[in-house]
């Protein structure tokens, strides 16, 4: 027999006291583990948070290397243009004196240009053939001289442009302002011959010759030689001498081309322009030459650290 | 890595983040002067 039953010598008196306990027990394991869960969500969510923004971290990273490299790539283009415009102005200020037959060098234009335009006028066909032999020419002495020579036969452009026969002022409206300096009657042309400066002369190195066409008395045959180092008056209208250096540029307005023609060096021109406006502003932003250089220099650490 | 750890990194990266949208900002602001001007 069970003595204890008897006596009731329970071991465990209180057996429906601890099953609450039990339960309180449970209910704190859940609680941390909810917190623990609370936790590992919101740490999840900062690490999602964070791939997030890292990403878009080295994304901006990379766009701004890559503003960077334009930069710099633009900064180099325009030392090379100023490396280049300084040697222009140095010639176009020394006297051609050397060969005094050729007419046109007293009225102080370079050697080669202007045999290039009194036999423009026989016709079309056999100025773009002169033009070509021009070029070829120019090539050939700049692999001789390449900083001075290349530099001058990229600055000849012919522009024919249609106007009234009874207008004997041999003007061309161009966007630019000119000064005349001298007139001359070619042999090949009844019409006379006009020679202009620009206005902003001698700073400027441009000229022009104005002649009506021999073939088309309705055409007048414009011939620009130079780079402006300057914004014309009213820069929208164009700037028909080409700021783009390129090499000689002759277009061929006779046929109805010729508004084809203006735009698309006028484009170009607008082209340059912006990039050198645009790199001198950036290198005059000394702020922002730094931030961008410490944060490229602060990715790179980190990818050194990686 | 602990929450607050997680926390300070997503500060510095999000400060770093700011600083960089600024310099991106301020290129296509100088670019749009640079553009009007020259229109």
């Amino acid at each position: 027999m069970d003595c204890s039953s008897f006596l009731d010598l329970n071991t465990n008196p209180f057996p429906e006291k601890l099953l609450p306990k039990e339960e309180v027990s449970v209910s704190v394991s859940t609680q941390l583990k909810r917190k623990w869960l609370e936790q590992d969500e919101s740490a999840s969510e900062l690490r999602e948070e964070l791939n997030r923004v890292n990403s878009e971290n080295k994304l901006l990273t990379e766009k701004l290397a890559t503003v960077y490299q334009n930069y710099y790539a633009l900064h180099h283009h325009l030392e090379k243009l100023q490396s280049r415009r300084s040697p222009e102005i140095d010639q176009t200020e020394q006297p051609i004196k050397k060969r005094k037959q050729d007419p046109d060098e007293l009225l102080g234009f370079p050697i080669g240009l202007s045999s290039g335009i009194t036999e423009n006028s026989s016709s079309n066909e056999d100025h773009h053939h002169h033009q070509q032999q021009h070029e070829q020419k120019n090539q050939l002495l700049s692999c001789k001289r390449p900083v001075t020579d290349s530099f001058n036969k990229a600055k000849v452009s012919t522009v024919y442009v249609p106007t009234d026969t009874s207008d004997t002022s041999l003007t061309v409206k161009d966007g630019f302002q000119w000064r005349k300096y001298g007139q001359k009657v070619t042999r090949d042309n009844p019409s006379p011959r006009a020679y202009f400066r620009c206005s902003f002369a001698p700073s400027c190195p441009v000229k022009k010759k104005v002649q009506r066409s021999a073939e088309d008395p309705s055409l007048l045959v414009a011939t620009y030689e130079g780079t402006h180092n300057h914004l014309g008056p009213n820069a929208s209208e164009g700037d028909v001498t080409s700021q783009n250096g390129s090499n000689t540029v002759t277009l061929d307005l006779v046929h109805g081309n010729h508004r084809l023609g203006l735009e698309k060096n006028e484009r170009n021109s607008m082209q340059e322009v912006l990039v050198q406006q645009m790199a001198s502003s950036l290198t005059k932003d000394s702020k922002f030459t730094a931030a961008l250089a410490a944060a490229i220099s602060g990715r790179l650490m980190e990818q050194s650290r990686t | 890595p602990p929450t607050s750890a997680l926390v300070e990194e997503l500060n510095r990266v999000s400060a770093e983040n700011k600083k960089l949208s600024e310099m991106l900002t301020l290129m296509c602001d100088n670019y749009n002067v640079l553009r009007k001007q020259l229109v």
